[in-house]
């Protein structure tokens, strides 16, 4: 039997290519978007978010609509 | 508004950097800001540290993540002069904080702004134009399988997870898009930009949107 990391990288490419048959499907628009293998397609989803989206979610103001005056900055 | 506008065409943004396997996004979005908001003032466009973000900005949580705006505040608060990448380079793991003579040569900021244009796309544009590269917070899992084109399904506006900044827009084809560089090397994506379609809020790309000023 492999290496576990093998199976799992294994795995995770199966659920990849799965991933990119769905996403690739609403690309009926020849400008949108196309999904396919790169360097992340060894990682699960988990994994990757675990890893590269390390971003929290902030709260801002709402940007006034022309002609309101801007409220002061939020530093 | 003009129809397309790039800051890249002014010479004033770096390279894609690579935050390699830290997620230190929050960090490079910010720092990648300010040495364009540098260079927009004629000063040299050299590479700041980013990981004295990582390692100094103490409301954040160094490669284990952050946000863009707790680093601006804490850049704003703090009045840290940000060195050059060359004094203290980027590892790709915490480290501890490494503190320099107020006689360092280095860049603080002078204050930053941040809000929410979600519905308002193209007053996002004109602060694209007006001060220089927007620093956002998106929803990136869809970024995984990303090879190019225009982002415009399967990108909710849902949990933002990771911070990127926007250098320009292109509204000369059929679909307008924001041109967004990213910090996961040239060889993701669009030499390491995305394009995220304009309007629409996609990716939530739209929610939490800063300026930074030196």
């Amino acid at each position: 039997t492999w290496p576990r990391s093998h199976q799992r990288e294994a795995a995770a490419l199966r659920e990849s290519l799965n991933r990119h048959r769905y996403l690739n499907s609403f690309s009926h628009e020849n400008s949108t978007a196309c999904y396919g293998l790169n360097q992340f397609s060894y990682l699960s989803p988990e994994e990757f978010k675990a890893m590269y989206l390390g971003s929290k979610p902030t709260w801002s103001p709402r940007y006034p609509a022309a002609g309101q005056t801007p409220i002061p900055n939020v530093s | 508004l003009p129809l397309r506008f790039d800051w890249r065409d002014k010479h004033v943004v770096n390279q894609v950097r690579n935050q390699r396997m830290c997620g230190g996004c929050w960090a490079f979005s910010v720092v990648s800001a300010i040495e364009t908001a540098c260079a927009i003032q004629g000063k040299p466009l050299n590479y700041l540290s980013v990981q004295q973000v990582i390692d100094c900005s103490f409301n954040n949580y160094g490669c284990s993540g952050g946000s863009p705006l707790s680093a601006l505040s804490w850049l704003n608060e703090t009045q840290v002069k940000l060195v050059e990448d060359s004094e203290y380079p980027f590892k790709a793991e915490n480290g501890l904080c490494r503190y320099f003579p107020q006689s360092q040569s280095g860049v603080s900021i002078k204050d930053f702004s941040a809000y929410d244009f979600s519905g308002q796309e193209d007053e996002m544009a004109k602060a694209l134009l007006n001060f220089g590269p927007l620093v956002v917070i998106v929803d990136a899992v869809s970024w995984q399988d990303y090879l190019g084109g225009v982002i415009q399904h399967h990108c909710s506006s849902g949990e933002a997870n990771h911070a990127v900044l926007i250098t320009g827009f292109d509204k000369t084809g059929n679909t307008p898009y924001w041109i967004v560089r990213n910090s996961w090397g040239t060889s993701w994506g669009i030499e390491g930009y995305a394009h995220v379609k304009m309007g629409g809020n996609v990716c939530g790309i739209a929610d939490s949107v800063s300026v930074v000023f030196v």
